[in-house]
C-alpha cells in the first residue's frame, strides 16, 4: 500500500464519522439513485468494517464531508475526462473530499443486466476511489481495490490484506473487525 | 525504417490507441529506435507521474526517458521490468483505470493537485 506524499488523512477524533452527499445536477440516469446509492454504501461499508470510521448519507451537499457526482469532460478541476473507457474516475486526498466519476461510461451494478463489453462495474470503482478519500494512493498489488486499473466487466470490491493494513495504519482498527487474514494467524500461531 | 502505426493515434494522454499488428513492432522497439505513435506513451506515462517534462511535447523516439520512465511504470503496476513496450506493459495501458497518477513516483504532481484545490477552495 502506498500512502499520498504527507501521509494526509482526516484528522478528527476516533471513532469519527464522515458525511457524504451526491450532486443532484451531476447524477447519471442509466442507473436508479436506489441503485447508485446502494452501491456506494456497500463500498463504505467494506471500509468502514475494517476502520474506526463511519458514513453517513446526507442530503445536503455543500455541507458533507464527501462529494460525490457524475462529470463529463472537462468538469472544472483540471482533469477532464475522456469519454467511454480511459479514465473511469478521480477522487481526491483528505481532507478534500471529492469523488469525481466519469458520466460517459456505462456504469453497472449487476453485470447480467447488460450485455455491454464496456460495462463498468461502480461498486468497485466506488470502492477505490474511497480508498483515495480516506488516503491511500495506488498499490502495485494486483489483488488489491487500491490497484489503479480494472477491466470493463471485472468486479473488485472485496478489500485485500494490503488495503487492510494501509487503510489501519492510517486510523487504526475497527474494534469489530476480524479478518480471514487475522483468523489464519490466529491458527498458524496456535498450531505453533 | 520508421514503422508507422496504421491508424489514427489519438491525442488524449489518458487513451492508448493501438491494433494487434502494431505490438510487434513496439516490442522489439528499444533505445534509439523511432516509431510514429511512441509519443502517445510518453504522454501517458507523463500524464501518469512516470516521465517529467516541461514542454508538453514529446517525440517518437524511443529515448533513455521513455526507458527510464518504463521501468518505473512496471515496477510500480507488478509488471515484469523489461524496459520495453512488451505486450504486457502495453495491455495494462489500454485497461481503464483511475485519473489519479500513481503518486510515489512522482510526489510533486500530487502537490499541484493540493494547491489546485486550496486555492479553489
Amino acid at each position: 500500500f502506498v500512502f499520498f506524499p504527507g501521509k494526509p488523512r482526516w484528522s478528527r477524533s476516533m471513532p469519527m464519522t464522515l458525511t457524504y452527499a451526491f450532486s443532484r445536477e451531476n447524477m447519471i440516469h442509466s442507473l436508479s439513485m436506489k441503485e447508485i446509492r446502494e452501491a456506494f454504501q456497500r463500498a463504505f461499508t467494506r471500509w468502514a468494517s475494517v476502520i474506526p470510521v463511519s458514513f453517513v448519507e446526507v442530503s445536503d451537499f455543500e455541507l458533507t464531508d464527501i462529494k460525490i457526482g457524475f462529470y463529463n469532460g472537462e468538469h472544472g478541476d483540471g482533469e477532464p475526462f475522456d469519454g467511454v473507457l480511459g479514465v473511469l474516475a478521480h477522487s481526491f486526498s483528505p481532507e478534500i473530499g471529492r469523488l469525481h466519476l466519469d458520466a460517459a461510461e456505462t456504469w453497472a451494478v449487476d453485470f447480467r443486466s447488460t450485455t455491454s463489453e464496456v460495462a463498468v462495474d461502480l461498486e468497485s470503482v466506488a470502492t477505490h476511489e474511497i480508498g483515495h478519500l480516506l488516503g491511500l494512493s495506488h498499490s502495485s498489488v494486483k489483488e488489491a481495490v487500491m490497484y489503479p486499473s480494472l477491466r470493463p466487466r471485472d468486479k473488485r470490491a472485496d478489500l485485500n490484506i494490503d488495503d487492510i493494513k494501509g487503510v489501519q495504519s492510517l486510523y487504526g482498527s475497527n474494534p469489530n473487525f476480524r479478518s480471514e487474514w487475522s483468523l489464519e494467524s490466529d491458527m498458524s500461531a496456535n498450531q505453533g | 525504417t520508421t514503422p508507422t502505426l496504421a491508424h489514427t493515434l489519438t491525442q488524449s494522454a489518458t487513451k492508448i490507441a493501438i491494433t494487434n499488428r502494431n505490438i510487434h513492432s513496439l516490442n522489439n522497439a528499444g533505445r534509439g529506435t523511432k516509431i510514429t505513435g511512441i509519443s502517445q506513451f510518453k504522454r501517458y506515462l507523463h500524464r501518469f507521474g512516470y516521465l517529467q517534462n516541461n514542454n508538453i511535447s514529446f517525440s517518437d523516439e524511443f529515448d533513455a526517458v521513455l526507458e527510464s520512465a518504463l521501468f518505473r511504470y512496471q515496477r510500480n503496476l507488478g509488471l515484469q521490468v523489461t524496459g520495453k513496450l512488451d505486450s504486457n506493459t502495453v495491455s495494462q495501458m489500454i485497461t481503464p483505470r483511475c485519473g489519479d497518477p500513481d503518486t510515489n513516483t512522482t510526489p510533486h504532481h500530487h502537490n499541484h493537485v493540493h494547491k489546485t484545490r486550496l486555492t479553489k477552495n
